[in-house]
């Protein structure tokens, strides 16, 4: 029972020796002797939790939110949340094909699936993490320019100007992605977004090898893999149920029903 | 009826306190839910507990009809059950999980955290 959860140093820690009472069939030592005692599901537990890695920028945003909320500041209120009460993170799924030839379009892929019709679109925003370049000399320092567009079209959705000489340091870039989702369907109704970034050198249209920027995708951590941030806000209050009606749903689809059964079981008692 | 229990808590007499906001530290992963949830591993929830008998305080915030029914329930218990005492005022938590597309989300969940208890 490997925990995927991040502690938190400011968790509340007060009446630790409070306990929600179980009693026999639904006692945590219980439920542990069934996961323990059903290898299948230890591992299906384990490959669900190994396969996700919050990025920073997610673990931040819970920290600053919980913080202002137990100085009983509600953190839809900061500018950064677009008033949203969800932020939800996707991994961009892209890859780049072409080892050793110029890269002049990256095409971002995300599944956005899992975006509720339900809920508000606030605002959106590309996070691509860009390396410092590892070879200078090949890239000349002055001002470029990337350019983030539809896959399907030209039209420009946002644009940075990177200074080479001056952003050596590896960071960040955030591109606003909003555009993406205005006057357009809602994302859900269509399960991929694609956006393709390209660069320039200075403000001609000259396009450049997207590397000598530091936006090769290859050998990168999941924590280095761009993400598109979504901000929603619930249109009714939620609750809980809903997530794990979600849980149930996917995972009924993902595992087998050779051995869904015994599984099934041991989340009925837990649930 | 209410001066009697009053005079037989002075004397040590263990009765039920009144409604008012009691611990409830809730644990994700005691609940099994550690597989969903990233953070906050654990919280304190709260919960109400308590009589609601007669005379309600007004710290209590009771409605018109809990102060009818209490009072309904002070003049003979056996026809009329005393008020509820339940979470008049709650709040939201932060939460980061990971959903049915494993995908890490922020959400603010409203109504976790007991903030005051009266009688309803």
């Amino acid at each position: 029972f490997q925990s995927a959860a991040l502690i938190s140093s400011s968790a509340p820690r007060r009446n630790r020796g409070t306990r929600i009472p179980y009693d026999g069939p639904r006692s945590p030592k219980f439920l542990k002797e069934i996961f323990a005692s059903s290898p299948s599901l230890s591992r299906h537990r384990d490959e669900f939790k190994d396969a996700v890695v919050p990025h920073d920028y997610m673990i931040s945003i819970y920290r600053t939110y919980s913080a202002a909320e137990k100085l009983g500041i509600n953190a839809s209120f900061f500018r950064s949340s677009k008033s949203a009460n969800t932020i939800t993170s996707f991994v961009d799924r892209g890859k780049d094909d072409l080892l050793h030839s110029p890269l002049r379009r990256q095409k971002y892929l995300f599944d956005v699936s899992t975006l509720s019709d339900k809920e508000e679109l606030v605002g959106a925003e590309l996070r691509i993490f860009r390396k410092a370049p590892g070879d200078f000399q090949a890239s000349q320092p002055g001002l470029y320019g990337i350019h983030l567009l539809p896959c399907r079209s030209e039209r420009l959705l946002d644009s940075r100007t990177i200074d080479l000489q001056e952003s050596r340091k590896p960071g960040w870039e955030v591109l606003d992605v909003w555009g993406m989702f205005k006057n357009r369907h809602h994302p859900s109704q269509e399960n991929q977004l694609c956006v393709q970034l390209r660069g320039t050198i200075g403000k001609s249209e000259t396009e450049i090898d997207l590397k000598q920027l530091g936006f090769d995708r290859n050998g990168r951590s999941q924590q280095e893999k761009a993400i598109l941030v979504v901000y929603t806000r619930s249109r009714k209050r939620e609750n809980l149920f809903n997530e794990m009606k979600e849980k149930i749903k996917s995972r009924g689809s993902r595992w087998s029903e050779e051995e869904s059964g015994l599984q099934f079981k041991a989340r009925r008692r837990r649930r | 009826t209410a001066l009697s229990n009053r005079h037989g808590k002075r004397h040590g007499k263990k009765s039920k306190s009144r409604c008012s906001k009691k611990a409830l530290h809730v644990n994700f992963k005691e609940l099994g839910w550690d597989d969903w949830i990233i953070a906050p591993l654990d919280y304190e929830a709260y919960h109400c507990e308590g009589l609601c008998d007669f005379p309600l305080r007004s710290h209590l915030e009771p409605t018109n009809h809990a102060i009818i029914q209490t009072l309904m329930n002070s003049m003979d218990p056996n026809s009329t059950p005393p008020s509820c005492c339940v979470p008049t005022k709650l709040s939201p938590i932060s939460i980061l999980y990971i959903d049915s597309g494993n995908n890490v989300v922020y959400k603010q969940y409203e109504d976790m955290v007991v903030e005051q208890c009266g009688c309803r």
